[in-house]
């Protein structure tokens, strides 16, 4: 069974601006 | 084979060949004769009777010139060519001759054979650094206090080995020609017998230039009297030879001494050190401190242990303690993502390829660890593990858990499936 990656996309970054990797 | 290592390779004191130092070296002299010409006499003696045979010295003739090339010229027995001083420069005239060696030697003796009588009173000195200032090395005077304000023979102890001595030994005014004077710098010298084990004594005998003073002529005292013009003229300092005789000083590093690119005379260093005397360890050899080899021990430098990580190192003494007089090395700027004294763990953020040795260029990788499930950027040094959230997996911590699903928050990426 493959596990699913971690989606960066699905990730909501309002309040979290400071933690946002550059290229995301 | 190369005298600096054995027949296995494993490195030994070496020293240069004994030499005359001195021999071919210009030597600068203060008072010549022969510029102008002038009439000389020479004295010799029959029994009670005296005879006086007049000559002349002329520079600007080879036959008569008497230039300072003849006092370290080739010493034939059979055809002695002689210095010769101007007449009658006598205290407090001084002449000095003034010879340059051209690097640091260990001197063994400074001899001089004389043409004319030798003198009452001479002194020899020594450079360390090549003419900027002077030691007394000894001095001869049939008055050592008066005229060197020293006592005659004064003993040396171990606690002035470095003292200069004066002497009335070799002062007698015969033989007329011919005499000799031989000054040996360990002659004396309590710590002589090991020398080896004497920093003292290795200062003392060591020298850049020489320096020798002749400051007082023997006279039969009638340089006073009616026609003491031609008395006078019989009175000059002649050599027909100056020998330097010692080592190029190469700290037992080094089997003979030769002219770099820009013409200086130079140790050829072993044992990985570098510098003239070899005196110093070469580059990136700084696992351990320099010293001077020793008949029981070579001393070689040791190159610092990087794991080809890096090109430059330096000597910790703390570190060499530590390490029971074994290694004091630390290595500068690791590349390749190294880190640590040797360059031998990787640096942080990165992990070891153990599938390479640590000296190859890529055994370390980057942790590449997930920038959101991961909970920082150092990995395991070993493995590679990133240290993963609450409910994240994956070495780099890059997909949730069984019975977890990703949620929409960067802090808590993985949640328990409800």
């Amino acid at each position: 069974e493959v596990m699913p990656t971690l989606d960066m996309a699905l990730f909501d970054w309002t309040d979290y601006e400071d933690m946002k990797p550059v290229d995301t | 084979p190369d005298p600096c290592y054995d027949e296995n390779g494993n490195p030994r004191r070496c020293i240069p060949d004994f030499v005359n130092s001195a021999f071919g070296k210009d030597v600068r002299v203060s008072r010549t004769c022969g510029s102008p010409a002038a009439r000389y006499c020479v004295v010799t003696e029959k029994g009670e009777e005296r005879t006086r045979d007049c000559h002349s010295c002329d520079a600007g003739d080879p036959k008569k010139s008497h230039p300072p090339a003849y006092l370290t010229d080739l010493n034939n027995p059979h055809n002695l060519t002689c210095w010769q001083s101007e007449n009658y420069v006598q205290a407090p005239q001084n002449v000095t001759l003034t010879l340059s060696l051209g690097k640091k030697f260990e001197v063994t003796y400074v001899s001089l054979q004389f043409c004319s009588p030798r003198p009452e009173s001479m002194a020899i000195y020594k450079s360390m650094d090549y003419g900027k200032s002077w030691v007394p090395f000894q001095f001869y005077s049939t008055q050592c206090k008066k005229m060197y304000n020293r006592q005659n023979k004064a003993a040396i102890t171990k606690q002035n080995e470095q003292e200069a001595i004066c002497t009335d030994s070799h002062t007698d005014m015969h033989p007329l020609t011919g005499g000799l004077i031989a000054f040996s710098t360990l002659d004396g010298r309590p710590s002589a017998h090991d020398f080896d084990n004497s920093p003292v004594l290795q200062d003392w005998v060591t020298a850049t230039d020489i320096k020798v003073i002749f400051s007082r002529l023997h006279t039969f005292g009638d340089e006073n009297e009616d026609d003491s013009e031609l008395a006078r003229d019989s009175y000059f300092y002649a050599v027909s030879d100056l020998q330097v005789g010692g080592r190029c000083k190469c700290n037992g590093h080094a089997s003979k001494c030769v002219k770099d690119r820009e013409g200086n005379l130079v140790c050829e260093c072993k044992h990985n050190t570098a510098g003239p005397e070899c005196d110093r360890c070469k580059p990136f050899h700084y696992d351990r401190p320099w010293q001077r080899a020793t008949a029981r021990e070579a001393n070689e430098c040791v190159a610092c242990h990087c794991n080809l990580h890096a090109r430059r190192c330096r000597f910790n003494m703390e570190l060499y303690k530590l390490s029971g007089r074994k290694s004091g090395g630390v290595c500068m700027n690791c590349r390749h993502n190294t880190a640590g004294r040797h360059c031998h763990y990787c640096k942080e953020g990165f992990y070891r390829d153990m599938a390479r040795p640590i000296s190859h260029r890529r055994a370390c990788k980057a942790c590449d660890c997930h920038p959101v499930g991961a909970a920082g950027k150092t990995c395991n040094q070993t493995t590679g593990q990133c240290p993963c959230k609450d409910g994240v997996t994956g070495i780099t911590c890059n997909r949730c858990a069984k019975g977890y699903q990703q949620s929409r928050s960067p802090v808590a990426p993985c949640i328990k499936i409800p």
